[in-house]
C-alpha cells in the first residue's frame, strides 16, 4: 500500500458518500445515471468473486464488501425509493455497446482462462467505460447540480490517483499489471473534459454548465 | 516477473 492508492481509495469512498448525501439531501436522484450505477454494481460483483476464497487483508475485505453493498443500495434507492425522480428519457446511452466489447476484451486479455479471472478482466474493462452513460447524460442536459459534480470529481480523482500508484509500484516493487494500467489510463482520460469544466467553473464558484 | 496481476488493488 502506498499513499497514492490509499488516497485514491479514500476518494472512491468519499465519492459514494457524496452521492448518498446528494440523494438524501435533495430527496432525488435527478441528474444521476441509473445505467452508470447499474454498471458499477456489475463491476464490483464480477470483480470481487474472490471475496470468499482469497484473503488479502482486512482493509481489502472491508472495502470490497462496502463497494458491493453501497452500489446495490444506490440501485435500490434509484429503482424504488426515489424512482419518480429518475427520468429514463435522458438516460439513453446504450449499455450493450459497453458490455459487449468488455466481454470480448475479457475473453482476449486475462491472466488465466478461468471463470473468476475472465470476470475479473471483464470488470476492469467495464469499469473503464462505466462512467460514459453518466457523462453522456451530463452532455445532454448541459448542466449539473454542484453536489453531483463533486461526486464525479471524487470518482475521477480516485482513478487519477491510481496512475502515480502504478508508477510508484513499478519502481518499488518492479511490478506492472498491464490490464489494470491500460484500462485505468483510458478511464482517467474520459474524465479530462469533465475536470476542465469542474476546475474552471465549479471550483470558481460558478454553476456547472456546458457551452450550448 | 515484471507483468503480474495486482490483485491486492481494489
Amino acid at each position: 500500500m502506498n499513499l497514492f492508492r490509499l488516497f485514491g481509495d479514500l476518494s472512491h469512498l468519499a465519492s459514494i458518500i457524496i452521492l448518498l448525501q446528494k440523494i438524501r439531501s435533495t430527496r432525488s436522484c435527478r441528474g444521476i445515471s441509473f445505467k452508470t450505477q447499474a454498471l458499477y454494481a456489475t463491476v464490483f460483483i464480477t470483480r470481487y468473486l474472490d471475496l470468499f476464497y482469497d484473503w488479502v487483508s482486512l482493509y481489502n475485505f472491508t472495502m470490497k464488501v462496502f463497494f458491493i453493498a453501497s452500489s446495490c443500495y444506490i440501485l435500490y434507492l434509484m429503482r424504488y425509493k426515489y424512482r419518480p425522480t429518475h427520468d429514463p428519457s435522458i438516460d439513453t446511452f446504450r449499455v450493450e455497446y459497453l458490455l459487449g466489447p468488455s466481454a470480448v476484451l475479457a475473453l482476449l486479455f486475462h491472466y488465466r482462462f478461468t471463470v473468476p479471472e475472465v470476470f475479473w478482466s471483464f470488470s476492469i474493462f467495464l469499469e473503464a467505460v462505466a462512467i460514459l452513460p453518466q457523462l453522456f447524460m451530463l452532455q445532454r442536459t448541459g448542466e449539473a447540480e454542484t453536489i453531483t459534480t463533486h461526486y464525479l470529481a471524487a470518482l475521477g480523482a480516485y482513478r487519477a490517483l491510481y496512475i502515480p500508484n502504478w508508477i510508484y509500484r513499478y519502481f518499488t516493487e518492479d511490478m506492472v499489471d498491464p490490464i489494470a494500467v491500460t484500462a485505468g489510463i483510458v478511464q482517467t482520460a474520459l474524465y479530462l473534459d469533465f475536470f476542465y469544466v469542474y476546475f474552471t467553473k465549479v471550483l470558481q464558484g460558478q454553476k456547472f454548465e456546458l457551452p450550448a | 516477473s515484471l507483468f503480474a496481476p495486482a490483485k491486492d488493488e481494489l
